[in-house]
């Protein structure tokens, strides 16, 4: 079973803005 | 076919052609007849009675003159051309020659012959550093001693064998006309059958300027009494051939010596070596040090092992050591994504392709680690595989695992399914 790649869209950043990819 | 590669195309010691390398070279000299004319003349002796034919020296008249150009021309035994000094040079005057061959040669012999009686005294030097500097190669005397502060032909050991000797051979007055000087460089030296392995007399024969000091003339002791000017215009001295026999010096590396774009007598070099004597291995053939190749071993320079990644390499002599004196090249600026002594294997945040060989410019792929799901950028240079946060897999960490779903926190990104 191939699972899915992770949706970028679905993360919440609110906590981590300083992580948060460039292109994100 | 090329003499320094074999018929298979191995590299094989080759040397320049022997040859008179003073031929057609100008010689600097500091005493020449004829500028004004002058009178000289010629002693002959026949039935013990002496009797001298006078001449006239004029640099002006092409038929009369001397010039120094006579010592290096052709020498035709049937119509000898001679350079004389002026009359009466004797000593402490001193009348000297200098050569310059132009680059370094492996002088086998220097040979003089004389057009007047050859000198009581007179010394041969070598420069190794274009008339900078200057040593012995050989010195005649009659008194070595008193001259030179040399012993008369004191034995040459393997202890000396750099240095020049004084002999009073060849210094005879006789034949008052046609006497040679011939210097052997090696003759006498104890390593001279194994010049090969001898680097005392390699250095000891290279040479890339010639000087020759006549110090005193002989005479017939008559050159003070009533008559003495006649006398001293008997006494100078002559030379209708200067020989300077040997090699261009390429260390085995080269077949010819050829003129480059400067107008420089410069090695033809093989065997990937650079410089005017092939004295060093060309640039990215560092992999040994360079060597003078020998009868057996051409010791040509080797490149450097870089994949076709690199242009550059320097040697480390600690690595060639440990290689057991097989490989001492470091390559430099590896490129492509490569790195290590070889550019073998891929740098950091990049893994080897293994569908590609290593010399491939694409051989080394990015990791390309997700930048959530993977807790660094650095992935396994073998497999690629990047390392993943808990719950997370896949190459890049771009998934989560089996029993896993992916959450709201990046710090988190898969969490197990309740």
């Amino acid at each position: 079973e191939v699972m899915p790649t992770l949706d970028m869209t679905l993360f919440d950043w609110t906590d981590y803005e300083d992580m948060k990819p460039v292109d994100t | 076919p090329d003499p320094c590669y074999d018929e298979n195309g191995n590299p094989r010691r080759c040397i320049p052609d022997f040859v008179n390398s003073a031929f057609g070279k100008d010689v600097r000299v500091t005493s020449t007849c004829g500028s004004p004319a002058a009178r000289y003349c010629v002693v002959s002796e026949k039935d013990e009675e002496r009797t001298r034919e006078c001449h006239t020296c004029d640099a002006a008249d092409s038929k009369k003159s001397r010039p120094p150009a006579y010592l290096t021309d052709l020498n035709n035994p049937h119509n000898l051309t001679c350079w004389q000094s002026e009359n009466y040079a004797q000593y402490p005057q001193n009348v000297t020659l200098t050569l310059s061959l132009g680059k370094k040669f492996e002088v086998t012999y220097v040979s003089l012959q004389f057009c007047s009686p050859r000198p009581e005294s007179m010394a041969i030097y070598k420069s190794m550093d274009y008339g900078k500097t200057w040593m012995p190669f050989q010195f005649y005397s009659m008194q070595c001693k008193k001259m030179y502060n040399r012993q008369n032909k004191a034995v040459i050991t393997k202890q000396n064998e750099q240095e020049a000797i004084c002999t009073d051979s060849h210094t005879d007055m006789h034949p008052l006309t046609g006497g040679l000087i011939a210097f052997s460089t090696l003759d006498g030296r104890p390593s001279a059958h194994d010049f090969d392995n001898s680097p005392v007399l390699q250095d000891w024969v290279t040479a890339t300027d010639i000087k020759i000091v006549f110090s005193r003339l002989h005479t017939f002791g008559d050159e003070n009494e009533d008559d003495s000017e006649l006398a001293r215009d008997s006494y100078f001295y002559a030379v209708s051939d200067l020989q300077v026999g040997g090699r261009c010096k390429c260390n085995g590396h080269a077949s010819k010596c050829v003129k480059d774009r400067e107008g420089n007598l410069v090695c033809e070099c093989k065997h990937n070596t650079a410089g005017p004597e092939c004295d060093r291995c060309k640039p990215f053939h560092y992999d040994r040090p360079w060597q003078r190749a020998t009868a057996r071993e051409a010791n040509e320079c080797i490149a450097c092992h870089c994949n076709l990644h690199a242009r550059r390499c320097r040697f480390n002599m600690e690595l060639y050591k440990l290689s057991g004196r097989r490989s001492g090249g470091v390559c430099l600026n590896c490129r492509h994504n490569t790195a290590g002594r070889h550019c073998h294997y891929c740098k950091e945040g990049y893994y080897r392709d293994m569908s590609k060989p290593i010399s491939h410019r694409r051989a080394c792929k990015a990791c390309d680690c997700h930048p959530v799901g993977a807790a660094g950028k650095t992935c396994n240079q073998t497999t690629g595989q990047c390392p993943c946060k808990d719950g997370v897999s896949g190459l890049t960490c771009n998934r989560c695992a089996k029993g896993f779903q992916q959450s709201r926190s990046p710090i988190a990104p898969c969490i197990k399914i309740p």
